[in-house]
Parts: C-alpha cells; structure tokens; sequence
C-alpha cells in the first residue's frame, strides 16, 4: 500500500513520472557494461520536457543512447568533435551549462526531450567500463539518482569471471559530494544516514555472481523522497596466483590480466611535498597531518623518505637527504609534521625543483638503492600563485627536474586546484592524479592513496608476447606495479590458428630480476573464454524485458552480443585510453594528431563518446498542440565533454615524452616482438649424480 | 629414492638405494662451513605396487637448499611451489615459467618440468617436478635432484651425494671362492664394497646409465650408516659429525 505522504508527493510532481528505471550491469572479466531503461509517463494533456539524467563513472565510455518517443525510435550516432575553438571562458562550445555536475570527474549524461501530451517516453543508455583493481579489489558503482520517486526501479549486477570471484561486499547506499560516482576516489565513505531494510538478494556461485536490489516506491520514500538515494556499492576480487596472470582469448583477441601475489616487497624511497599555503588553514591541514602522522606510521624499514612543505617559502624537513625509517627519524617527522603552520601563497614550481633536487642527489648517491622505487607525493589544494605560475613552464621544469628518474603522484583537494596542471603532471612523470573535494574527508582519501602506492612489488615491468603473432598491443611497459593493483593488457592476434602465445613478463624487484614464461593454449583458452562468456550472456538474459512494452529484452540482447566481442570491446578501450594518453604526451603537433586521429577512429568504431567524439541524437519537434513534429532537430547529448583530460581545450607548448617505461604506450602501433626477443633456451647440462625417484 | 654417482676422474658410475622412512629428512649435500651450502630432501611415502614384494616406496617431496653466502638464503622446493626466502619471501609455482636472479643466487623454473637453482655461478642443482596426471596408489608427485655444477662445493662437502665429489674409486674383483665365481668390488676410502653391475634410468626415464649397484643402503659405500644422514628439520645445516 502506498502512504498517503507518498501519493502526495507524487500527485504533485509536475515533471513526467519515471514509471520504470532498470539498470543492468554485466561484468565479465573485469569489464562491466550496463543498461539503463528509463520509461518515463507526461500525464499532462500538454507536451511537457522530460529529462533523461544519469550519473556515469568517470572511467566509463557511454557507447549507445536511444530514445523512443511517441513510438518514433531516435537513435544516437556518435560523430567525431570538430576542432575546437576556444571560448571566451574557456569552455568548449558545445557544453550545456547544466550538464556537469561541480565535480569533473564525474559524467553526468544528460538528455532534454520534450514529450508529448498523454504519452511516454523511453530512454536507454549503455555505457562501458574496464574495473580497476585497487587495494585488492574491485569497486564497481551504480548511481541512483534519478531525482524522483520511481513506480518500478531495479539494478541487477552479475558479475561473471574465469577465476572465482572472493570477498564480495555490498555497501550500504553512499551518498553526498563526496560519494559521486567517481571511480577515481579513494578511501572509506559513509552512507547519508541509517537505511530501512530493502532487500539486496545476493546469489553467489563460484565464477558467478548476482545482485539484485529493487527498493519499491515506499522504501525510496524511506531512504529520501527527492530521489537521490545514492551510489550503490559493489567490491569484489578474484583468486589469483604468482603466475603469469589470467589471458582470454576471443574472436581474434586477448586480454592479458597480471597482478601476481606473494611478492616481496620493493623498497621505496618517497618525498612528501605539502602545501602550507594559507588557504591549507583549518580542515584541510588539520586532516593533511592525520593523515601524514598514520602514513609514518606505515614506512617500511627499507623505505626512505624526507618532508617538503610549501607557501611562499620551501621548508625541507633534512636538507639535502633522504632518511631511513628509524624510531627517532619517525618521531622527528612528526614534530615537524605537528608544527605545520599555513601562511602565504603557493609556490609549486619551487617546491617540485626542490622534491626533485633531494631525490635526484640521494639517487647519484652511495646510499641508493638500485632497485628501489621513487617517489614524489605532491598535496596541494590551490593554484600557482607565487614564483613561477605558467602551467606549461611548471611542467617542462618539473620534467627537466624529474629526468625520468621517479614518479610524481599528484593530490588536489578542493575546488580551487588547477587539476589540469596535476594531471599532466602526474601523467608526464609515470604518476598518478587524485582529486579530495572540498567537504571530503581528506584525511581517510590521502592515506587511501598512499596505501594504492605505498607498497610497490615490481618495478619496470615489460610484458612481451610471441612475435609476429600479435599486433596493436595495447601499453605493455608499465614503471611500477603495486600491491593491490593489476596490469591489463589486451591486442591483436595475426595468425588466429597458431597453437599457442608465449607470454613472457620480465621485471625487476628489490635486488632481483624476474622473467616470467608461459606458453598459452590458444584454442585451450578460446574455449574456456566462450565458456565463461555463454554463462555471463545467458545470466543476462534471465528476467529481461523489452522496451517499448515496458521490458529490457532489448537491452539484453545488445548486452549480450555486446559480451560476445567483450575482449575486443576491452582492446578497443584501452587502444582508446592509451591514445588519449599518448596525445598528451607527444613531442611535436604531428604526433598529437596522429594520436588524436588514431582514438577518434577507435571511438567511432565502437561507438564510444570520448573527449574526441560527440553523441548526436535526433529530437523529435513537438508542436504547440502537444503533436510531434515531422522532421526531428538534431542535438548533442550533454556531458559528451565531462570527461575530458587535461589538455583538451589547451594548445599548448608540444610536450616531450616520458620516455620511462610506463610512459610509453603503444596504442595502435605493433611494437611487440621487435623491442624484446624470446631469450633462447638454454640446454641443461647435468651430471648423472643424483638421487631420485624410487 | 635411488641414488646415481658419477666418478668422472675413475670414469664410473656407481648407483645405491636409500630406503628411507616416510617423514625422514636425509642431508644429500653439506657444505655449510666452507661454500655454505646445504641440500637436504624430505621423504614421503607410497604403498609398494601390488602383486610385488617390495617394500612400500619412499620419494622425495621437498628439496630444501640453505645458502649462506653472500646473504643467507633459503630455497623450498616441492612438485607444486617454489618458495624463495632471502631477506624477504617469494613464493613461484612450478606450473609457469619464472627466472628470478638476485646476483649469486638464482632460481629458474621451466614450467612442469624442473627447477635450476645456481648459487655464485660455479654451484648448480637442478630439481626435476615429477608430476603425475593420473597416479596409481603407489605413485607421488615428487622430485629429482641432480648435481649440475659443483666447482664450488668444497673438498669438505659431505651428505649421501656431496661425499663422493671429490673422491675416486676402484673397481677390483674379489677371486672365486669354492663354487662362487669371481664377483666385483668398489674400493671407497679404503673400503671394499661388493657391487653388482646394473642400469638405472635417470633424467625422468628418458636416458638409462649403466651402473655399478651397491647392495643394503648402501653399507660401506657411505660413511657411517643411513641414521648419520638424517637432519632434525628442512632448514639443518648440520655438518657431518
């Protein structure tokens, strides 16, 4: 029975009502996809507009958008971005001024339609996404917001993988700012407030996995009656071996996923740089110490490490040194942690010159190392304000200062920080950027960080395959692996009737080399992927409806032949990925817009809006007398830019390449083969002295 | 397990049986005072085939190698992992491919097939995986272990192999007494060993060496008798008393 409170609000909602709001998601193999269904009803005699609006993950790539209106079915079509032309505020042309949200990171697709009097409007919408691992696991998030009560809301998640799927959570539903559907966020987050009791049915088989929650309109009404219930939460991990990883081969096409255990840990020698600037006073230093007081707490005995803070002035906590972890060197870091005080600009060239000098000096040492890890934390919650504060010069002399000896991961918190430029930063120097907003618990996402990177296992790692067996493999140099994390790879076979890939991983960790050698069974592993594919297809199939009558049949079998081609679909993202990435880090304007020309043809091919594509969809005109119109008006689907990377709108200096092994990438080029040759194998020569079997 | 010695000076191969008990940690290389190494094998045990008369068989299930030098180092070695402790731990299967080298000391693994563990470059042994797919009741998933390289094992190195490295033996016959003819012996350290001539296939059985057995453990063959060999754990580097 529905409360009196709850018809209330419904009968006073003047926007059309989401009668019906199904998402589905399918994992396989770490790549999920998802379908969203949204049928929304016009009560009114008049037309009225309807808005479609969907939170997607940062990572993800929307890769279909239909809708069907009036019965008339409008079909999205994905058109590469003409060149663009910058704006007068900097912002690109084509985005709608409501369309991102306040956090950029986070995508929200968003689609205006007017709906004719008395008449419903469908709205589907798929988007894809490769998981990442951190920490040890998967997090896969659904937002659902769709900002009313819903008559009939379902998600379904089924989670399909080679390996048995372990520690599988579901997390009560998150909400606020700082819980967005952003995949890049790190650390612990609280749900908004106690939840009543909806039913999240779980069935969990070994390598299958399904979950299913559909709040009815009374339990959203519990949870909050705006409908901004939260992001619903999935972690997850699969077993894994210190083996050469898990490769799946489909229609012409592998994906190499490697993240070994029972490694070693590789010491690592770290700089803290911290910005004290006066806009640090109050939560954000406060939280910044937390965090810094437990992340010495975590130094391992082998690591080194020193503290830079920064304003006006660059305060180095031992000149000229890195330290090892000892209890009193530990306990002089926290006094000088502890008497942080914020004042005065931001001076970040001068504090990445001064982090990169200390690290440099202690790597042409005595005392370094060889194997060891290095790396540069840089926090900042503002621009550049002071010394030098021409982004493009920051980064030519962090890189100059950098000489590809180290990393540099970057954290902004708050609204104010230029993240274009700790991106760049990040991304030029074999780094990683993370983004703390302004109300988070900076405390909890720095050390969550810290904890992504803080435990490295191997160190330049190159994986190579047979040669002249592949092609268009996508980056197989990767600087460090961390504890946690996984490397994935994927390419091209050329000759789809060999019988076997020999796959080998060299790398380095602590004071050892490892090569890692396998010769995979081609045939052997096609079959097993088409196996775990027919489970994932026919998981999908149960319980779907179709559109236009109200069910998601439809999507359902987009899904499903979708997941056919899922491994090519994961070479295509990450080809696109890559080719994002490499265009930023191209040497002259010709390398630029080879990349570019390279991901836009990727992102046409399978149809992914990316920084480089548009998504064009008819509008169907309606008329004053709440009739459609013939002849439909074309428009691009707003958030189409969210998610550009830094640099997009910027035609800046031609920036050098990293040139460090995880620098490069090899997007739609075939480097494999020819960089690393198969060592050949050595004979055993043996005496006959021995003892043996029985 | 049975054991294969090859005298290369004296151009002979003498091959003996340990018939050990299942659980028992026998010392087959011990040098610990000198190059500081130390190889010892565990044994398990499996019911002798049916319709014979032998005893229950016994196998090698995990090989252990404790290195001293130039950093203590201990390698565990069984049909399905292989388990490198140095200053910190790495644990390899025995089903991939995997080469790990830290200097004076690495571990090869080929997939299914055997392990070459080489220690400062004139020290080498290499282990065999004998994996069964489908084992009768008598058979175990166990290890070989051979001797590649010993230049630097040093002429002090003991255990049921490293004792006989540097030695040299004869072959002489004892004359026929009465009825009995003429039968062969081993002259060891001044020892005479009767012996009788026999082939043994090593290499996982894929070559077969013409062999000059040693009857009873091995009695007079090696020093002292089987109880001297056996190590109180995996990791003992005890020396030969």
């Amino acid at each position: 029975r529905v409360p009196r409170q709850v018809k209330t609000i419904l009968s006073k909602e003047t926007k059309p009502h989401i009668q019906e709001l199904s998402i589905k998601t399918t994992i396989i193999s770490r790549y999920a996809f998802t379908a969203v269904y949204c049928a929304m009803l016009n009560r009114h005699s008049a037309a009225t507009e309807g808005v479609f609006q969907f939170q997607v993950p940062a990572n993800a790539y929307v890769s279909n958008f239909t809708m069907i209106i009036g019965g008339r079915v409008y079909q999205s079509e994905v058109r590469p971005k003409e060149k663009r032309v910058k704006q007068e505020n900097g912002k690109p042309k084509n985005k709608e001024s409501g369309d991102a949200s306040p956090e950029p990171e986070v995508e929200v697709f968003r689609m205006a339609a007017n709906i004719p009097g008395r008449n419903r409007a469908v709205f589907l919408l798929t988007y894809e996404e490769l998981l990442q691992r951190r920490l040890g696991r998967y997090e896969h998030v659904t937002s659902l917001r769709p900002l009313q009560l819903v008559s009939r809301l379902t998600l379904d998640v089924t989670i399909v993988d080679h390996s048995p799927i372990t520690d599988l959570q579901v997390l009560p539903l998150r909400n606020g700012r700082s819980s967005s559907a952003s995949s890049s966020e790190t650390g612990p987050k609280t749900p908004a407030k106690p939840e009543p009791p909806v039913t999240t049915v779980i069935k969990n088989e070994k390598n299958v996995c399904k979950i299913t929650f559909s709040p009815n309109i009374v339990q959203q009404a519990k949870i909050t009656t705006n409908g901004l219930l939260g992001d619903f939460v999935i972690r997850y991990d699969v077993q894994r071996d210190m083996g050469i990883g898990d490769i799946q081969v489909l229609n012409g096409h592998f994906v190499h996923y490697f993240a070994p255990k029972d490694l070693p840990v590789v010491p690592k020698n770290v700089v803290f740089v911290i910005d004290t600037s006066a806009s640090m006073l109050g939560t954000k230093i406060r939280q910044t110490k937390d965090a810094l007081f437990t992340i010495l707490r975590d130094l391992r005995p082998g690591d080194r490490f020193n503290f830079i803070s920064f304003s006006n002035k660059i305060k180095v906590w031992q000149p000229n040194r890195l330290v090892p972890v000892t209890p009193l060197n530990v306990r002089d870091a926290k006094k000088f942690i502890y008497t942080l005080a914020t004042t005065g600009g931001t001076n970040i060239d001068d504090a990445m010159q001064t982090g990169s000098s200390l690290l440099r000096d202690y790597l042409s040492g005595p005392d370094a190392s060889p194997n060891s890890v290095s790396l540069i934390i840089f926090l900042t919650d503002g621009r550049p304000t002071v010394g030098e504060i021409q982004s493009t010069v920051i980064l030519g002399n962090t890189r100059s200062a950098v000489q590809e000896k180290f990393c540099i991961f970057t954290i902004g918190i708050g609204n104010d920080v230029d993240y274009r430029l700790l991106e760049r930063m990040a991304l030029e120097n074999c780094g990683m950027m993370r983004r703390i907003h302004e109300e988070a618990d900076a405390s909890a996402m720095l050390k969550g960080f810290y904890d992504e990177i803080g435990t490295p296992l191997l160190s330049d790692i190159r994986i190579n395959y047979t040669e002249d067996s592949v092609q268009y493999v996508t980056q197989h140099l990767f600087t460090n692996y961390f504890n946690g994390s996984e490397i994935v790879i994927a390419g091209k076979l050329t000759n789809q009737s060999a019988e076997i890939l020999h796959v080998q991983v060299t790398a380095s960790n602590s004071d050892k080399s490892i090569i890692l050698e396998t010769d995979v069974p081609l045939r052997h592993r096609q079959i097993e992927t088409e196996k775990h594919v027919k489970a994932a297809t026919a998981a999908m199939a149960g319980g779907a409806r179709t559109p236009g009558s109200g069910s998601m049949q439809g999507l359902g079998v987009a899904l499903g032949s979708i997941a056919e081609d899922f491994v090519e679909r994961v070479w295509g993202f990450l080809s696109v990925k890559d080719g994002l990435r490499s265009r930023l880090r191209s040497q002259t304007s010709k390398e630029r817009e080879d990349h570019i020309q390279q991901a836009t043809n990727l992102s046409l091919a399978y149809h992914f809006l990316t920084p480089l594509t548009n998504l064009v969809v008819e509008k169907p005109e309606v008329l004053a007398d709440g009739s459609m119109a013939p002849a439909p008006t074309i428009t691009p689907a707003a958030g189409s830019t969210a998610s550009e990377l830094p640099g997009d709108t910027e035609e800046g200096e031609p920036q050098k390449p990293n040139g460090k092994p995880g620098g490069q990438t090899s997007s739609v080029r075939n480097t494999i083969g020819k960089a690393a040759r198969r060592p050949a194998k050595k004979s055993i020569t043996i005496s006959k002295t021995s003892a043996d079997g029985d | 397990p049975h054991f294969v010695v090859e005298f290369p000076l004296s151009k002979l191969t003498v091959c003996f049986n340990i018939n050990g008990e299942p659980g028992h940690i026998l010392r087959l290389v011990s040098d610990h005072k000198y190059s500081g190494v130390t190889v010892n094998g565990k044994l398990i045990g499996a019911p002798a085939p049916p319709g014979s008369h032998k005893q229950q068989r016994t196998y090698f299930s995990t090989i252990t190698i404790v290195v001293d030098h130039p950093k203590r180092a201990y390698i565990e070695v069984t049909p399905k992992k292989v388990i490198l402790d140095g200053r910190d731990r790495m644990v390899l299967p025995c089903h991939s491919t995997v080469a790990v080298d830290s200097g004076a000391l690495s571990v090869s693994i080929v997939g299914k097939s055997n392990v070459t563990v080489t220690i400062g470059g004139n020290i080498s042994f290499v282990i065999l995986l004998h994996q069964y797919k489908n084992p009768a009741p008598y058979q175990r998933d166990h290890l070989g272990f051979y001797i590649g390289q010993s230049k630097g094992l040093s002429h002090n190195c003991h255990g049921l192999l490293g004792q006989f490295l540097y030695e040299e033996v004869g072959l002489a016959e004892l004359p026929a007494q009465g009825d009995m003819k003429p039968s062969p012996i081993l002259k060891v350290k001044g020892r005479s060993v009767p012996v009788v001539q026999k082939s043994r296939k090593i290499y996982s059985g894929t070559q077969s060496v013409d062999c000059w057995f040693a009857r009873n453990n091995a009695a007079k063959l090696i020093d002292g008798q089987y109880e001297d060999y056996m190590s109180s754990h995996m990791f003992d580097t005890g020396d030969w008393p």
